[in-house]
């Protein structure tokens, strides 16, 4: 009897989580719409920008290369190797189909 | 010439999730896979 | 016994892929706070200082970082048509993506890791649909709990 009465607890659990993952799964897709929307809305992409100061005070004294890139980009990065003279190194390919990619380097001295 | 490309870990902008970054800055401090 | 034990395999699934679609919705939640605030914030800049940033001295969403310490020597190739770009570095780097930046730059205001003081949170659920305040209460307790 009493692992009759598991079972059941045990169902009635489930469809209550079965419910907790559908309202996941909607809210997760209103939210992307409403991501894309936002990044899409010409007022708002007027102003989705950073500054220089905004990016050197997070990574304050490195060198910083900043890749402005269309959707789609694609970034390789090989694993690095070691060079004749046995140094290491290291490499980033940058390759868009669709538009030209912009590179800043920054470095606040 | 680039390095051996079958190695490459690859990211996509505004298509793959940051974690792939993190992997990335991840096998490059360990320098191997 | 059987059919007991069936059931709890499949309560443990739920609750992982549970687990796994919230932490997914509050990374979008986070995203979409992030962006709305830096949307503000650069709006108040430019009507304070009336006047656009100069061209040139702005980096457009989306954009990656990749940083590396002053002293290395980074080689670059370009193709003519500004497509490709490969670049050599003699020193290791790390990649950020915007996102991410954004996070450090304090525009997610804490939820990212449970610093975020009452004020902030008050900013944050406005910047999401009612339907989703809970979720950003709970981010912003630091408790992973899936709302009422």
């Amino acid at each position: 009897q009493e692992l009759l009465e598991q079972v059941e607890l045990l169902k009635a659990q489930i469809s209550e989580l079965e419910r907790q993952e559908r309202e996941l799964d909607m809210q997760k897709s209103c939210l992307q719409q409403s991501l894309k929307h936002l990044k899409e809305d010409p007022s708002c992409c007027r102003y989705n920008y950073v500054t220089h100061e905004d990016i050197c005070d997070v990574f304050s004294g490195d060198t910083l290369l900043a890749v402005m890139a269309p959707a789609g980009t694609q970034l390789e990065v090989p694993v690095p190797e070691v060079a004749q003279n046995g140094q290491k190194r290291y490499q980033v390919n940058l390759r868009s189909e669709s538009a030209p990619i912009q590179v800043m380097l920054i470095n606040r001295e | 010439s680039c390095l051996t490309p079958n190695s490459a870990y690859t990211y996509k902008f505004s298509g793959s999730p940051s974690k792939e970054l993190i992997d990335i800055n991840r096998m490059i401090r360990q320098g191997s896979v | 016994a059987q059919e007991f034990r069936n059931l709890e395999l499949e309560k443990q699934k739920r609750l992982e892929r549970i687990r796994q679609k919230r932490s997914q919705l509050e990374e979008l939640i986070l995203q979409q706070i992030a962006f709305k605030n830096l949307v503000q914030r650069n709006q108040a800049n430019e009507a304070s200082s009336k006047t656009p940033p100069p061209p040139g001295s702005v980096i457009q969403l989306p954009f990656i970082i990749i940083n590396t310490d002053v002293r290395t020597v980074i080689d670059c190739s370009i193709s003519s048509d500004k497509c490709e770009y490969l670049f050599n570095f003699d020193n290791m780097f790390e990649i950020h993506d915007d996102i991410e930046i954004l996070k450090r730059m304090g525009m997610s205001l804490g939820l990212e890791n449970g610093k975020c003081t009452p004020e902030n949170l008050a900013v944050a659920k406005s910047l999401v649909p009612k339907s989703l305040e809970s979720y950003v209460t709970g981010m912003a307790r630091n408790t992973n709990r899936t709302p009422p």
